[in-house]
Protein backbone atom coordinates (compact mmCIF):
# COMPACT_ATOMS: atom_id res chain seq x y z
CA UNK A 1 0.00 0.00 0.00
CA UNK A 2 0.79 3.46 -0.94
CA UNK A 3 3.68 2.20 -3.57
CA UNK A 4 3.34 3.44 -6.57
CA UNK A 5 3.66 -0.08 -9.12
CA UNK A 6 3.59 0.79 -12.80
CA UNK A 7 5.67 -0.50 -15.92
CA UNK A 8 7.84 1.21 -17.66
CA UNK A 9 8.62 1.44 -21.57
CA UNK A 10 10.32 3.16 -24.19
CA UNK A 11 9.42 6.96 -24.76
CA UNK A 12 7.77 6.52 -28.34
CA UNK A 13 7.88 9.36 -30.29
CA UNK A 14 3.84 9.38 -30.98
CA UNK A 15 3.10 8.62 -26.70
CA UNK A 16 2.17 11.02 -24.64
CA UNK A 17 5.47 12.04 -23.11
CA UNK A 18 6.24 13.47 -26.68
CA UNK A 19 2.79 15.21 -27.20
CA UNK A 20 3.01 16.70 -23.02
CA UNK A 21 6.69 17.40 -23.74
CA UNK A 22 6.19 19.34 -27.14
CA UNK A 23 3.67 21.36 -24.94
CA UNK A 24 6.19 22.95 -22.40
CA UNK B 1 9.76 25.49 -4.72
CA UNK B 2 11.47 23.66 -7.83
CA UNK B 3 15.14 23.77 -5.86
CA UNK B 4 17.45 20.99 -5.30
CA UNK B 5 18.04 19.10 -2.49
CA UNK B 6 16.35 17.22 0.42
CA UNK B 7 12.83 17.77 0.97
CA UNK B 8 11.72 20.40 3.64
CA UNK B 9 7.95 20.45 4.04
CA UNK B 10 6.95 23.83 5.33
CA UNK B 11 7.25 26.65 3.00
CA UNK B 12 3.77 25.73 1.81
CA UNK B 13 1.82 26.08 4.13
CA UNK B 14 4.00 28.99 5.85
CA UNK B 15 3.64 26.08 9.41
CA UNK B 16 7.47 25.11 9.44
CA UNK B 17 7.77 22.37 11.73
CA UNK B 18 4.50 22.29 13.68
CA UNK B 19 1.54 20.83 12.13
CA UNK B 20 0.55 21.02 8.67
CA UNK B 21 -2.39 21.70 6.77
CA UNK B 22 -1.59 21.20 3.88
CA UNK B 23 1.49 19.93 1.58
CA UNK B 24 2.53 20.91 -1.86
CA UNK B 25 2.15 18.66 -4.55
CA UNK B 26 5.64 18.85 -5.65
CA UNK B 27 6.50 18.26 -1.77
CA UNK B 28 5.17 14.91 -1.97
CA UNK B 29 6.82 13.77 -5.39
CA UNK B 30 10.14 15.19 -3.78
CA UNK B 31 9.41 13.36 -0.25
CA UNK B 32 8.52 9.67 -1.56
CA UNK B 33 10.76 10.45 -4.17
CA UNK B 34 8.57 8.63 -6.84
CA UNK B 35 5.20 9.65 -9.60
CA UNK B 36 1.84 9.41 -7.70
CA UNK B 37 -0.02 6.34 -8.83
CA UNK B 38 -2.98 6.49 -10.98
CA UNK B 39 -5.65 6.28 -8.61
CA UNK B 40 -4.11 9.56 -6.79
CA UNK B 41 -3.72 11.63 -10.03
CA UNK B 42 -7.79 10.91 -11.04
CA UNK B 43 -8.68 12.03 -7.12
CA UNK B 44 -6.04 15.36 -7.47
CA UNK B 45 -7.73 15.98 -10.83
CA UNK B 46 -10.89 15.84 -9.71
CA UNK B 47 -10.84 17.48 -6.28
CA UNK B 48 -8.17 20.85 -7.93
CA UNK B 49 -11.16 20.90 -10.65
CA UNK B 50 -13.83 20.60 -7.73
CA UNK B 51 -12.27 23.45 -5.89
CA UNK B 52 -11.64 25.37 -8.93
CA UNK B 53 -15.14 25.34 -10.10
CA UNK B 54 -16.40 26.28 -6.37
CA UNK B 55 -14.47 29.55 -6.77
CA UNK B 56 -16.30 29.88 -9.52
CA UNK B 57 -15.95 33.05 -11.83
CA UNK B 58 -14.82 35.24 -9.23
CA UNK B 59 -11.73 34.36 -9.34
CA UNK B 60 -9.15 35.40 -12.48
CA UNK B 61 -8.46 32.15 -13.81
CA UNK B 62 -4.90 31.12 -14.19
CA UNK B 63 -2.62 28.50 -15.16
CA UNK B 64 -0.77 25.71 -13.47
CA UNK B 65 2.89 26.04 -14.14
CA UNK B 66 4.16 23.86 -11.33
CA UNK B 67 3.39 20.90 -8.74
CA UNK B 68 4.04 23.44 -6.26
CA UNK B 69 1.11 25.30 -6.82
CA UNK B 70 -0.92 22.25 -6.27
CA UNK B 71 -1.97 22.37 -2.76
CA UNK B 72 -3.54 18.41 -0.74
CA UNK B 73 -5.04 19.62 2.48
CA UNK B 74 -5.26 17.66 5.76
CA UNK B 75 -9.29 17.18 5.02
CA UNK B 76 -8.57 15.78 1.61
CA UNK B 77 -9.40 19.18 -0.51
CA UNK B 78 -6.95 20.39 -3.15
CA UNK B 79 -6.60 23.81 -3.84
CA UNK B 80 -4.59 25.96 -6.42
CA UNK B 81 -1.86 28.31 -5.33
CA UNK B 82 -1.01 31.40 -7.62
CA UNK B 83 2.36 30.81 -8.89
CA UNK B 84 5.36 33.38 -7.97
CA UNK B 85 4.97 36.11 -9.92
CA UNK B 86 1.24 36.02 -10.30
CA UNK B 87 0.29 38.68 -8.09
CA UNK B 88 1.64 41.51 -11.10
CA UNK B 89 1.65 40.97 -14.43
CA UNK B 90 3.40 37.87 -16.03
CA UNK B 91 6.98 37.97 -16.78
CA UNK B 92 7.87 39.09 -20.82
CA UNK B 93 10.20 35.65 -20.18
CA UNK B 94 7.20 33.63 -18.76
CA UNK B 95 6.50 31.45 -22.24
CA UNK B 96 3.63 29.56 -23.19
CA UNK B 97 2.28 28.47 -19.52
CA UNK B 98 3.46 31.59 -18.10
CA UNK B 99 0.55 33.86 -19.21
CA UNK B 100 -1.65 34.39 -15.51
CA UNK B 101 -5.01 35.27 -17.21
CA UNK B 102 -6.24 32.37 -19.05
CA UNK B 103 -9.68 30.75 -20.08
CA UNK B 104 -11.03 28.02 -18.12
CA UNK B 105 -9.77 25.17 -20.86
CA UNK B 106 -6.39 26.75 -20.84
CA UNK B 107 -6.11 26.09 -17.01
CA UNK B 108 -7.29 22.05 -17.08
CA UNK B 109 -4.57 22.04 -19.68
CA UNK B 110 -1.78 23.45 -17.67
CA UNK B 111 -3.23 20.97 -14.67
CA UNK B 112 -3.34 17.90 -17.09
CA UNK B 113 0.33 18.45 -18.13
CA UNK B 114 1.04 18.83 -14.37
CA UNK B 115 -0.73 15.96 -13.23
CA UNK B 116 1.12 14.05 -16.05
CA UNK B 117 3.96 15.38 -14.70
CA UNK B 118 3.29 13.92 -11.29
CA UNK B 119 2.62 10.37 -12.87
CA UNK B 120 6.26 10.96 -15.25
CA UNK B 121 8.09 11.72 -11.93
CA UNK B 122 11.72 10.88 -12.00
CA UNK B 123 11.66 8.75 -15.11
CA UNK B 124 14.49 9.09 -17.57
CA UNK B 125 13.83 10.98 -20.59
CA UNK B 126 14.08 8.15 -23.30
CA UNK B 127 11.51 6.49 -20.46
CA UNK B 128 7.69 6.54 -20.45
CA UNK B 129 5.43 5.13 -17.87
CA UNK B 130 2.86 2.70 -19.64
CA UNK B 131 -0.64 4.49 -18.37
CA UNK B 132 -4.33 2.72 -18.37
CA UNK B 133 -6.10 4.14 -21.01
CA UNK B 134 -8.89 5.93 -19.47
CA UNK B 135 -6.49 7.72 -17.62
CA UNK B 136 -4.11 8.52 -21.10
CA UNK B 137 -7.33 9.44 -22.21
CA UNK B 138 -8.01 12.02 -19.71
CA UNK B 139 -5.04 13.59 -19.60
CA UNK B 140 -4.76 13.57 -23.46
CA UNK B 141 -8.08 15.54 -23.43
CA UNK B 142 -7.21 18.14 -21.11
CA UNK B 143 -3.79 18.40 -22.36
CA UNK B 144 -5.37 19.03 -25.62
CA UNK B 145 -2.72 16.78 -27.14
CA UNK B 146 -5.61 13.94 -28.73
CA UNK B 147 -5.06 15.95 -32.22
CA UNK B 148 -1.29 16.24 -31.79
CA UNK B 149 -0.69 12.42 -32.63
CA UNK B 150 -2.66 12.88 -36.17
CA UNK B 151 -4.12 9.73 -35.10
CA UNK B 152 -8.54 9.27 -35.33
CA UNK B 153 -8.95 12.31 -32.80
CA UNK B 154 -12.80 12.10 -33.76
CA UNK B 155 -13.21 8.57 -32.55
CA UNK B 156 -14.12 9.79 -28.97
CA UNK B 157 -16.84 12.75 -30.08
CA UNK B 158 -18.22 10.82 -32.73
CA UNK B 159 -21.35 8.77 -31.29
CA UNK B 160 -21.40 6.47 -34.56
CA UNK B 161 -18.13 5.24 -34.71
CA UNK B 162 -18.82 1.39 -33.37
CA UNK B 163 -18.70 2.32 -29.86
CA UNK B 164 -21.31 -0.32 -28.69
CA UNK B 165 -20.69 -1.71 -25.21
CA UNK B 166 -21.66 -0.06 -22.25
CA UNK B 167 -18.05 0.13 -21.01
CA UNK B 168 -17.15 1.95 -24.09
CA UNK B 169 -20.10 4.13 -24.23
CA UNK B 170 -18.85 5.60 -20.61
CA UNK B 171 -15.15 5.85 -21.61
CA UNK B 172 -16.50 7.77 -24.67
CA UNK B 173 -14.96 11.40 -23.75
CA UNK B 174 -16.24 14.23 -25.87
CA UNK B 175 -14.17 17.11 -25.81
CA UNK B 176 -13.04 18.88 -22.07
CA UNK B 177 -14.49 22.56 -22.09
CA UNK B 178 -14.96 22.65 -18.42
CA UNK B 179 -13.89 21.46 -15.15
CA UNK B 180 -17.08 19.72 -15.06
CA UNK B 181 -16.13 17.57 -18.06
CA UNK B 182 -12.82 16.49 -15.99
CA UNK B 183 -15.46 15.96 -12.99
CA UNK B 184 -17.63 13.76 -14.63
CA UNK B 185 -15.23 11.86 -16.63
CA UNK B 186 -13.41 11.05 -13.26
CA UNK B 187 -16.27 10.45 -11.38
CA UNK B 188 -17.13 7.93 -14.07
CA UNK B 189 -13.85 5.77 -14.01
CA UNK B 190 -15.54 4.62 -10.51
CA UNK B 191 -17.77 1.70 -10.70
CA UNK B 192 -20.82 4.46 -8.75
CA UNK B 193 -20.45 7.44 -10.06
CA UNK B 194 -21.75 9.03 -7.07
CA UNK B 195 -19.43 8.15 -4.67
CA UNK B 196 -17.02 10.44 -6.45
CA UNK B 197 -16.75 13.15 -3.57
CA UNK B 198 -16.24 10.41 -1.11
CA UNK B 199 -14.08 8.43 -2.79
CA UNK B 200 -11.49 11.49 -4.34
CA UNK B 201 -11.87 12.79 -0.63
CA UNK B 202 -10.68 10.24 1.00
CA UNK B 203 -7.78 9.28 -1.84
CA UNK B 204 -6.66 12.61 -1.13
CA UNK B 205 -6.89 12.99 2.50
CA UNK B 206 -4.82 9.15 2.71
CA UNK B 207 -2.29 11.21 0.49
CA UNK B 208 -1.95 13.63 2.99
CA UNK B 209 -1.68 11.67 6.09
CA UNK B 210 0.54 9.23 4.15
CA UNK B 211 2.87 12.24 3.62
CA UNK B 212 2.73 13.70 6.58
CA UNK B 213 4.11 10.12 8.34
CA UNK B 214 6.79 9.63 6.36
CA UNK B 215 7.57 13.37 6.73
CA UNK B 216 7.96 12.52 10.49
CA UNK B 217 9.42 9.32 10.06
CA UNK B 218 12.27 10.59 8.07
CA UNK B 219 12.57 13.82 10.17
CA UNK B 220 13.19 11.36 12.77
CA UNK B 221 15.53 9.10 11.29
CA UNK B 222 17.77 12.76 10.31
Amino acid sequence: KGKSLYKIKPRHDSGIKAKISMKT
Amino acid sequence: AGGEGPPEPGEAAGAAGGSRDALSLEEILRLYNQPINEEQAWAVCYQCCGSLRAAGAGRQPRRVRSAAQIRVWRDGQVTLAPAAGDAGEPPASAGKLGYSHCTETEVIESLGIIIYKALDYGLKENEERELSPPLEQLIDHMANTVEADGSNDEGYEAADEGLEDEEDEKRKISAIRSYRDVMKLCAAHLSTESEAPNHYQAVCRALFAETMELHTFLSKIK
